[in-house]
């Protein structure tokens, strides 16, 4: 869904 | 990607490969922290979880599969071949302190509440604190072989970047701010302030480690 955290680091 | 957080993740990734390097010259774990090291085998346990639910980039996921292995590889290293070289006693810090701090604030302040999320924050804020059990050991012997040191400079210099890499991400990527990284960071950086001294002034000019 829209509310998803995304992490792109390590 | 920017060069702060490629930096970063390179030292990181250096800070390992030197800590297996000494341990496999000396073939002994003497003045490495084993509690630390499980320390860091959960943090990125808990932290790559994602690694089964989304893809970032093949860099990410590499990486990931990295420190996971490589960290298991080392609590691996010191629990089996290189247990008789380990000294229980210097490595006396309570750790369930660190375990249950990381947790109730994971809890008290995820992003979000999901399994993976509050999962994600407990990493976090347990890596800032993880390193604490190996400088808990160097204070009380009061001294580290050089290839040591240059491991916790490399596990310190990496943080370090990342903190100028969230600066950079905040004016490059319109306001870009995850505070949960940012808290953790600062203390993380903030923990190694003493250690970064004696290196700098100690070991860089090519004395040994030793408190004053």
């Amino acid at each position: 869904d829209e509310d998803d955290v995304v992490h792109d680091e390590l | 990607m920017n060069i702060f957080r490629l930096s970063g993740d390179l030292l990181h990734l250096a800070s390992i490969f030197i800590l297996i390097a000494r341990l496999h010259q000396t073939k002994s774990c003497a003045g490495i922290s084993l509690k630390t090291q499980y320390l860091y085998l959960l943090v990125f346990a808990t932290r790559y979880l994602d690694l089964f639910l989304g893809f970032v980039s093949v860099y990410n996921t590499l990486m990931k599969i990295f420190f996971l292995a490589s960290s298991g590889y080392i609590v691996y290293l010191m629990y089996s071949p290189l247990k008789a070289s380990y000294d229980k006693s210097l490595d006396s810090f309570r750790v369930e302190y660190i375990i249950a701090f990381a947790a109730v604030v994971a809890l008290a302040f995820p992003h979000k509440y999901s399994v993976v999320e509050v999962l994600w924050s407990f990493s976090i804020y347990l890596e800032s604190l993880a390193i604490i059990p190996q400088l808990f050991q160097m204070t009380r012997t009061g001294e580290a072989d050089n290839i040591t040191s240059h491991y916790v400079f490399a596990l310190g210099g990496y943080r370090a970047l990342y903190m100028l890499n969230w600066f950079y991400r905040y004016y490059t990527e319109d306001n870009y701010v995850d505070y949960i990284s940012w808290i953790a960071g600062i203390v993380q950086t903030a923990l190694y302030g003493d250690f970064f001294y004696i290196y700098i002034t100690r070991v860089l000019k090519g004395k040994s480690f030793k408190l004053p």
